[in-house]
């Protein structure tokens, strides 16, 4: 035991990764088979065009649905996250408002044929160019580019699992109110994920690669919320009766 | 909190199915 900290012991570790990786399967929206089942089916040059040629409000509020659709997977995978029911209400909500994004744009990593440049979206495989109507070209860009290279770490499903977790028991966040507690959990989860890395015989600074992803997620998070409230500055009213009431509720 | 965020709140109560 002397690699892990003296107060987990191996068999708790792997009891985490165990109950993570269950959770995460559980709650991922679609399984690596069916996505790679899918991967022939790319958007012809007719049908992106059609996405170029919306309105940016209709496109904004699809985007917002499909948002929101995984998000919902997200809260789901959250609930089961060893020891999350049992912070606080307020914790519960902070981590969620905070980092249920984050965790989107991780699992993104799973939807993203790299060699193609598209993720997975509303049907088919779609690259960025899908997304022009949105008027974010440099967002979509990055957020390309971050699933790119969170696909070059070739993470196992288990791996996924941890980081997600990792991601939203990020003890940093503002406004909690048993950071204690908090930190207890993603330290485990961290010990959880060295543990499995090392298991997996990842001998390439995977986890410190992991670590640099943090402020990458939190960069697309903000500019995210730049660009929403951009796009609400010229359409409120869209933004007030047609988006997803969740949505609102976590970028609002 | 919990006022501001009652869609979130409620997915949070609901049972794991």
């Amino acid at each position: 035991d002397g690699d892990t900290c003296p107060t987990v012991s191996m068999a708790e570790l792997d009891h985490l990764v165990q109950v993570t990786s269950k959770s995460h399967l559980e709650t991922c929206q679609y399984l690596r088979e069916e996505l790679h089942q899918m991967s022939w089916q790319k958007f012809l040059q007719d049908e992106v065009e059609s996405y170029q040629s919306k309105p940016p409000e209709v496109m904004w509020q699809l985007c917002a649905v499909k948002i929101t659709e995984a998000i919902q997977y997200v809260v789901e995978f959250a609930k089961r996250i060893d020891g999350f029911m049992d912070l606080c209400q307020n914790d519960q909500i902070v981590l969620l408002k905070a980092g249920s994004l984050e965790v989107v744009l991780v699992r993104m990593c799973r939807l993203f044929d790299s060699q193609n440049n598209s993720v997975y979206f509303d049907g088919k495989f779609a690259g960025p160019d899908v997304f022009k109507a949105l008027g974010c070209d440099d967002l979509i860009s990055s957020v390309f580019d971050f699933a790119k290279s969170m696909c070059s770490l070739h993470l196992s499903e288990d791996e996924l699992a941890l980081f997600s977790a990792f991601i939203l028991l990020s003890a940093d966040r503002s406004w909690l109110q048993e950071k204690l507690q908090v930190e207890k959990l993603q330290q485990k989860t961290e010990l959880a994920l060295q543990h499995v890395l090392q298991k997996n015989q990842r001998e390439d600074g995977a986890l410190n690669k992991l670590r640099c992803k943090v402020s990458a997620l939190r960069s697309l998070c903000s500019r995210h919320a730049e660009n929403l409230s951009a796009f609400r500055a010229v359409y409120p009213d869209i933004v007030r009766t047609h988006f997803p009431p969740l949505y609102k509720e976590l970028f609002g | 909190l919990k006022e501001k965020h009652k869609i979130l709140h409620q997915l949070l109560q609901n049972s794991t199915s």
